[in-house]
């Protein structure tokens, strides 16, 4: 396989599909999500809406930073406070029939993308990791 | 360059060294942990003793997960806890002089590797950012 074939490769075959992904709803509160973020080991994870769109990225980081308390981590506050209003919402998307090499772009930078449709609804994610598997096959050949 | 001769540059030019990489020290508690974490920004980072020898990794994932009791998330603890009590101790790591396909194969797995010496001596490590960079423009050649 040469370089050009392989930056051709289209994405679909490495996508993690969404139902495997671990997600919140807008709407949810920061103590769930950070139960879900605790409990499933991940430090970031999409905020979806009722229609399954993506909204926004959440992290256990941005939960903790918003009760950063002057004398001590708030943790009281954390029932009151909605994933809409922590989540980072200027986020980095990759359409489903793009190929491998846009998705190496946007991997340099983020530890995963969202791959969505042409009407915004999550279909999963691409992930560094299975970015890496496939650099290494295609090194070692 | 050929794949081979790409596998085989040292990771030596793409080590983020020391003086550069988030740490807390062993005997500090776990909410000054924390606290490095939130403000860093980053989701996992080196525990160092006073010799600056590796001694394991700490997340914020970790500590949270240990404060997780029944009723609240029990942040009135986390002064009393210890990283060495928490911290994840069986740690990937890569020698100083090692070669750019060692760091690849254990970068797949773990999103950064620190690097040591022969003396368990900290001098940085290695991320998956960098090692997809240097991916890149080996393919863009
Ligand atoms: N339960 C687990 N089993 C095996 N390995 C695990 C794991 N949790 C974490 N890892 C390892 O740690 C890396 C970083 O995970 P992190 O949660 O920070 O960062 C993750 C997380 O934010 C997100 N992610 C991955 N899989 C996910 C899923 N099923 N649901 C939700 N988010 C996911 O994508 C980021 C990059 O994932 P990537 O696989 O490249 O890289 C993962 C993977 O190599
Ligand atoms: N302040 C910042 N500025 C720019 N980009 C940022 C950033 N914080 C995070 N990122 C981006 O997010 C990725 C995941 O960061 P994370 O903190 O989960 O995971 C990080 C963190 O656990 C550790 N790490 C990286 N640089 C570090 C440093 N200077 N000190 C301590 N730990 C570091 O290595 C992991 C992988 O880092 P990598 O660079 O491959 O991947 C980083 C980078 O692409």
């Amino acid at each position: 396989v040469s370089s050009k074939d392989f930056l051709q490769i289209p994405i679909l075959e490495f996508i993690i599909s969404a139902e495997k992904v671990a997600h919140v709803q807008l709407g949810n509160n920061a103590e769930h999500a950070l139960l879900v973020l605790t409990k499933t080991g991940y430090s970031s994870i999409p905020v979806l809406d009722v229609k399954y769109r993506l909204q926004g990225l959440i992290s256990s980081q941005q939960i903790t930073d918003e009760i950063l308390g002057l004398e001590h981590i708030e943790y009281e506050r954390l029932p009151d406070l909605k994933v809409d209003d922590i989540m980072k919402k200027d986020i980095a998307v990759i359409h489903v029939d793009e190929k491998f090499q846009k998705g190496l772009d946007l991997l340099v930078d983020n530890p995963y993308i969202c791959v969505v449709d042409d009407e915004k609804t999550f279909l999963g994610i691409l992930t560094r990791r299975v970015i890496l598997k496939q650099m290494k096959k295609y090194l070692y050949q």
